[in-house]
């Protein structure tokens, strides 16, 4: 972070022009969203203006682009870039707009760049660390998870230190809500001996049978390196869990990600073609592990660690009833849970057949 | 048609040279003292830029470098100040 950063709490914010990409809308709540995540975390508090100049000026441009000394460069490549506090230029933002903003996953979503550039904007530099909203590349996060890591709280807490009403203690991200499990559709959930474990973007939620109470933690706790948004994961006949995102898999023995990986998922026998998965599950009867990919899945059989020959197969061949794309699926007591947004249905792999459909958030007692 | 791997090798040595010279030049560095020409070169920038994405620093353009120089980001560089 550069210090002294701004020497008032009070800052003024003013959207120059707009970006055809979006409703005008949809850009206001983008930035006004953008600069509650700063303000969550700090004593800053940030006012629009409509006309003259404010604090933080917020443009869209493309190459060269008014009095800025840096030009953009078209689609993709840099996407936006922010000047650090000051007068003239300082704390400014200008976005690309030969990119394609958006609200959503596709393309770039705007709040989530302007999150970063804000943190800019109010002294911050980049961040090495992956799971850093301040880490240079751009990264999707669902807009739910609150997107800074303990790394961009310390940091801006450095120039700004906490928010009034909480006693200057440790960076905190605010108080999480109630354990309650992710309340929108699991990216993964996999077995951890007696435990299940959901995760969901940043985070990881872990439930032991007897215990209602879920425990919410952040992955990076448990493995720094890991990115978020893991895809898929399963424990296989080995004591250790394997976790996926894109076209690459960890390994995980006891809490320690084994070295050397991640490796690429076609060394388990996928073809090149395959670029992710998006949920497997070990059956411990039998020791051969599926992996669901669409409307298919693979067999894998741990004991010879090789890839079944005729697959992929249908998924609703093998498991009738079992329709919809697989977001996350596990094995306990036997059955299979697979789960596909808001549902998941309980399936006996012995007799073939889903036993009953229930609510995602079942395990969580909510 | 395939590019060929001469093309490749040359787009691939611009993208480097491109990448580092914004997010890793020296002179956006406050240290840097006066008009001190800038003299880190690109095996160096690339060491520094290796190291700060958690890639083995070997200074060479290998695929995963090249890779995260291919994702789209910031403009802010990743050295010194921005200003």
């Amino acid at each position: 972070f550069t210090l002294p950063g701004w020497k008032k709490t009070k800052l003024t914010y003013r959207i120059v022009n707009y970006t055809p990409d979006m409703s005008k809308e949809d850009v206001d709540k983008a930035m006004e969203k953008a600069f509650k995540v700063w303000s969550a975390v700090t004593p800053l508090i940030f006012t629009r203006i409509q006309r003259g100049i404010a604090d933080i000026m917020i443009a869209f441009g493309t190459k060269a682009h008014g009095q800025c000394p840096r030009f953009f460069d078209g689609p993709l490549g840099v996407l936006a870039h922010a000047f650090p506090p000051g007068n003239g230029l300082g704390g400014d933002v200008h976005f690309d707009e030969d990119e394609d903003w958006t609200i959503g996953s596709v393309g770039f979503n705007l709040f989530l760049v302007a999150a970063h550039e804000f943190g800019h904007a109010l002294g911050l530099s980049h961040s090495s660390d992956q799971r850093a909203l301040m880490f240079p590349n751009y990264a999707y996060v669902s807009p739910s998870e609150f997107p800074l890591s303990p790394d961009d709280i310390s940091g801006i807490q450095s120039i700004y230190g906490s928010p009034p009403n909480t006693p200057d203690k440790r960076p905190t991200t605010p108080t999480s809500p109630k354990t309650c499990g992710p309340q929108t559709p699991v990216d993964a959930i996999t077995t951890l001996r007696q435990e299940v474990i959901f995760l969901k973007g940043r985070h990881l939620w872990r439930i032991y049978p007897d215990n209602s109470e879920a425990e919410r933690e952040l992955i990076s706790t448990f493995w720094p390196n890991l990115p978020p948004g893991i895809e898929a994961a399963y424990e296989n006949t080995k004591d250790q869990i394997l976790l996926f995102k894109g076209n690459k898999f960890w390994v995980i023995s006891g809490y320690q990600v084994l070295f050397g990986y991640p490796k690429n998922i076609n060394t388990l026998g996928f073809p090149k073609a395959v670029k992710k998965v998006d949920a497997a599950v070990c059956n411990k009867n039998t020791g051969k592990t599926d992996f669901f990919i669409g409307d298919k899945y693979w067999r894998f059989d741990e004991n010879s660690q090789t890839m079944e020959k005729g697959y992929p197969r249908l998924t609703v061949s093998e498991f009738p009833g079992i329709s919809q794309r697989v977001d996350a699926v596990f094995q306990q007591k036997g059955l299979f849970y697979f789960f596909h947004g808001s549902k998941q249905w309980e399936f006996d792999p012995i007799a073939k057949k889903v036993i009953r459909e229930i609510k995602s958030n079942s395990w969580f007692n909510c | 048609l395939p590019i060929h791997p001469e093309k490749r090798n040359e787009e691939d040595a611009k993208l480097v040279q491109n990448y580092l010279n914004k997010f890793y030049s020296a002179e956006t560095d406050p240290n840097q003292l006066g008009w001190k020409i800038n003299v880190e070169s690109t095996a160096e920038k690339l060491q520094k830029m290796q190291q700060f994405f958690g890639l083995k620093v070997t200074g060479k353009p290998d695929n995963e470098t090249l890779q995260i120089m291919k994702n789209p980001r910031c403009g802010v560089p990743d050295v010194g100040l921005y200003g």
